[in-house]
């Protein structure tokens, strides 16, 4: 990594920005999403702070403009520039401005805003181009599926703490840093062992979460693809606890610790993450084992240790009555499961490498699978 | 401009590569078209700070590496220092 000649750096651990305009590729919330993400992923490493204002001089000025746009470095067109941003300081300086030629999207096709935004800011605190092609700061766009470059490289996050220092540790609320190196063991689908973190349905396909890593299966390809998590949402942590499909909305909630993400599609929400408390579990609940949802009645049940809670979608509320004792309600199940599945009709709940098949109108199990009998193992 | 050995460079490569050395390398613009100049020593070592930068092979010259990577978007920020 390196810094800009100098070391600019902010004198302040809080940190305002403004959003000026839009770009008209991309609705505005999802414009807000984009940077609101971009900058938490500098936020999570650092004592730094960030928080918008909508009039007057923030100390990051973000916006899109095309062509000569008020500073020497006019924008090309499409391709080539995407955007640039400058050093902390007064006026423009720590300002972003993003190049409005381009096809700005939240996905791989066109260019994607929250890698670069993310990017960007990072010049904007302070940080130049970094001679490692796996990091964030690398001057060259990627986006590639196969590759965690859209995560902080240990390379990024010891620059911007060259600058800032780490983030408190007393944090309580500290998320785990993303990093890709050294890099973890990649799981393999037909692992006989293989566990599953979590599991949830999006938009009709099955998902299945280890690790950084995901299996995709659809119903028009048997055959699974395997992901990683950053590739289709930047900004969620790995190693998650559960995920469920509220499909009523089209949304997908992923937990993990005492925090909560919505995304939608390969889009994460504004807004997140939020405390799983809000959901209305008592403090003594520190994270979620399994959730899965169940459309027919829009209820959400909630798996922590040897019991479980039921959530009314509709009011968005916690029902009454719980949480009661898994084995009461569902016999043969055991406490503690990693992840459940409702399909077909039946819960799948997930615990090590077994899968127990439960139909809900019998009250029994009728078969025990290998958990990654889904993946065609 | 020499390009020792390396597939001929039609006149587009040349100007991108002049271009993209000018704005991300500090580059001293010539009046003389890049492809033309008589001292190549300059750019040259102008494309070899590039592509140590960039992590490519340093070749001095514009290999099919160099001149893929520099029609890949990128920042706008120079590589350089200014």
């Amino acid at each position: 990594f390196s810094t800009f000649p100098g070391s600019p750096k902010w004198r302040k651990n809080h940190i305002s920005y403004r959003i000026v305009n839009y770009t008209l590729d991309l609705p505005k919330e999802s414009v807000d999403s984009a940077i609101e993400r971009a900058l938490k992923v500098w936020e999570e490493v650092t004592p730094l702070t960030f928080s918008r204002i909508s009039e007057g001089e923030a100390d990051i000025m973000i916006s899109f403009a095309v062509g000569e746009h008020g500073d020497f470095y006019p924008f090309d067109g499409v391709g080539q520039s995407l955007a640039h941003a400058y050093p902390p300081g007064p006026g423009f300086y720590g300002d972003a401005h993003f190049d409005d030629d381009e096809k700005w999207s939240l996905g791989p096709s066109g260019t994607n805003l929250f890698l670069v935004a993310a990017h960007e800011l990072g010049h904007s605190l302070g940080l130049f181009h970094s001679n490692n092609k796996e990091s964030l700061m690398y001057p060259v766009y990627r986006f590639s599926t196969s590759q965690a470059n859209i995560r902080l490289s240990q390379d990024d996050i010891e620059g911007i703490q060259s600058l800032y220092g780490a983030r408190p540790s007393s944090d309580a609320t500290v998320v785990p840093v993303p990093s890709i190196s050294p890099k973890p063991e990649t799981p393999v689908k037909c692992d006989p062992a293989l566990s599953f973190d979590a599991v949830t349905m999006l938009r009709g396909e099955f998902l299945f979460f280890k690790d950084r890593h995901f299996w995709r299966r659809t119903q028009w390809n048997p055959e699974p693809e395997f992901h990683l998590i950053s590739a289709f949402w930047p900004s969620l942590p790995s190693g998650l606890d559960a995920a469920y499909e509220a499909n009523n909305k089209d949304r997908v909630l992923i937990f993990k610790g005492s925090q909560f993400w919505a995304v939608r599609g390969n889009e994460v929400q504004a807004g997140y993450p939020k405390g799983i408390h809000t959901l209305g579990f008592p403090p003594t609940v520190k994270k979620i084992d399994a959730a899965v949802f169940e459309k027919e009645k829009k209820k959400t049940y909630f798996f922590v240790g040897d019991k479980y809670w039921r959530f009314d979608e509709t009011r968005q509320l916690m029902d009454k009555g719980f949480p009661r004792l898994i084995t009461d309600d569902f016999p043969g199940i055991e406490p503690q499961v990693d992840a459940v599945l409702h399909a077909f009709g039946f819960f799948y709940f997930f615990r090590g490498s077994s899968q127990f098949e439960f139909d809900p109108n019998a009250r029994t199990v009728t078969h025990t699978l290998k958990s990654n009998s889904w993946l065609l193992c | 401009y020499p390009l020792h050995g390396a597939v001929r460079q039609d006149h587009s490569t040349m100007d991108l590569a002049q271009q993209y050395l000018e704005k991300y390398y500090n580059f001293r613009k010539n009046e003389k078209q890049f492809y033309k100049r008589k001292d190549s020593s300059s750019v040259v070592k102008k494309i070899q700070e590039m592509q140590k930068f960039l992590g490519l092979e340093i070749t001095g010259e514009l290999d099919s590496n160099t001149v893929e990577l520099m029609h890949k978007p990128r920042c706008g920020v120079p590589d350089v220092g200014g």
